[in-house]
């Protein structure tokens, strides 16, 4: 897997753009900044609300596992709080973040860990 | 991550980043990848944040992830955020803000809040510097002018360094995990195989094809690498490719 050890010599590519398989572009949402926070990513999150479950399940998992006791405490803490956890947020995060859970069927706990995995994988 | 900002020789600027995360995240011994970087490449979309029916910005996200690691306003200034690891991270911002210490900012929203209200590079750029936030990071901004790219080294509470192209003496400025002013960790040298190919691409090949093969080349691609976006603030256009990396590739 590795194919060379440290440091490595780099084999600079040269015709890599544009890559053959057109499935590996990625689509484009609009997201409606007129509409209510809440609503703004419901379409989205219905779509894609089981796949946020999966991997944020993952998240929790692996971050019960690798991490230490506190990670742990925040984690349960913010999934038993989060309901009430929208008033100490900012807007329009806190209700967009609500609009998610809404419309996906996770808790508000559950969407704000999902929000604060950059700050949780900085250690 | 690696994130690159360069300028061609007309003085157009392009800004490019690969996006690696999942890193300890489950390695899977039989497929040879992380979960969690497998998990997030079905998620990944971009997002055209419209008022009024026009773009106000656009913006790379994992779906149900509301900040922003990557993003352009057309015209204005591009954005890409690198991870910045410290043992004093967003662990203890996450600890004070649940005790009710808010000053800090999250890291995604202070980028979000950024997009919508900065109106110049340098506007972006000292929003940047100077808010507190929750975790520190790497901000890579790029702005619409010749000679306008700079990597912002943050901890929680202030820019600890801001590097120009200009200072950089380059006609690119080039960040990966590191402080730039520091050597990387032997084993995760993204950095220089990046710069030697930056430098055999050469200048008269900047663009969106030079740059997407300079993060196609291994190591800089690995199994962690979720995705490639390209940016060309003066056109307002944004590309992303999902991306995979086939063995022999280096875990990180």
């Amino acid at each position: 897997v590795q194919g060379q050890v440290p440091p490595f010599k780099e084999t600079c590519v040269t015709n890599a753009y544009p890559p053959s398989e057109k499935s590996h572009l990625v689509p484009t949402y609009v997201l409606n900044l007129d509409l209510p926070p809440t609503q703004r990513w419901q379409n989205l999150a219905k779509d894609k609300g089981s796949q946020i479950k999966t991997l944020l399940k993952k998240f929790i998992e692996f971050a019960e596992d690798f991490g230490n006791g506190t990670v742990n405490t925040i984690i349960n803490y913010l999934n038993k709080q989060g309901d009430s956890m929208d008033t100490t947020l900012p807007q329009p995060y806190a209700d967009e973040m609500r609009g998610i859970a809404t419309a996906s069927g996770l808790g508000l706990g559950e969407v704000i860990i999902y929000n604060l995995f950059y700050e949780v994988f900085t250690v | 991550c690696t994130s690159i900002v360069a300028e061609d020789n007309a003085g157009k600027l392009f800004h490019a980043r690969n996006l690696d995360f999942g890193l300890f995240l489950g390695w899977d011994i039989k497929n040879h990848t992380w979960e969690i970087t497998e998990a997030l490449r079905p998620m990944i979309l971009n997002v055209d944040y419209q008022k009024g029916g026009k773009t106000v910005f656009k913006a790379v996200h994992y779906a149900g992830y509301i900040g922003i690691l990557t993003a352009i306003k057309p015209g204005v200034f591009t954005l890409s955020m690198n991870e910045r690891f410290d043992l004093n991270g967003g662990f203890i911002g996450i600890i004070e803000w649940i005790l009710g210490l808010r000053s800090g900012q999250w890291m995604g929203f202070l980028t979000r809040d950024t997009l919508l209200y900065s109106n110049s590079y340098e506007e972006a750029k000292k929003n940047l510097t100077m808010t507190q936030m929750l975790a520190p990071a790497y901000f890579i901004v790029g702005g619409n002018s010749t000679g306008q790219g700079c990597v912002i080294t943050r901890d929680r509470n202030k820019a600890v360094d801001v590097w120009n192209m200009a200072d950089a003496g380059k006609w690119y400025i080039l960040e990966t995990n590191y402080d730039h002013w520091k050597s990387p960790l032997f084993i995760d040298d993204r950095r220089t195989p990046a710069n030697r190919c930056m430098q055999n691409m050469t200048q008269n090949n900047v663009g969106w094809p030079g740059i997407f093969n300079v993060l196609s080349s291994k190591p800089v691609l690995n199994k962690l690498t979720t995705y490639t976006a390209l940016m060309q603030v003066d056109a307002g256009t944004l590309e992303t490719w999902l991306q995979y990396c086939p063995d022999p590739c280096w875990p990180f």
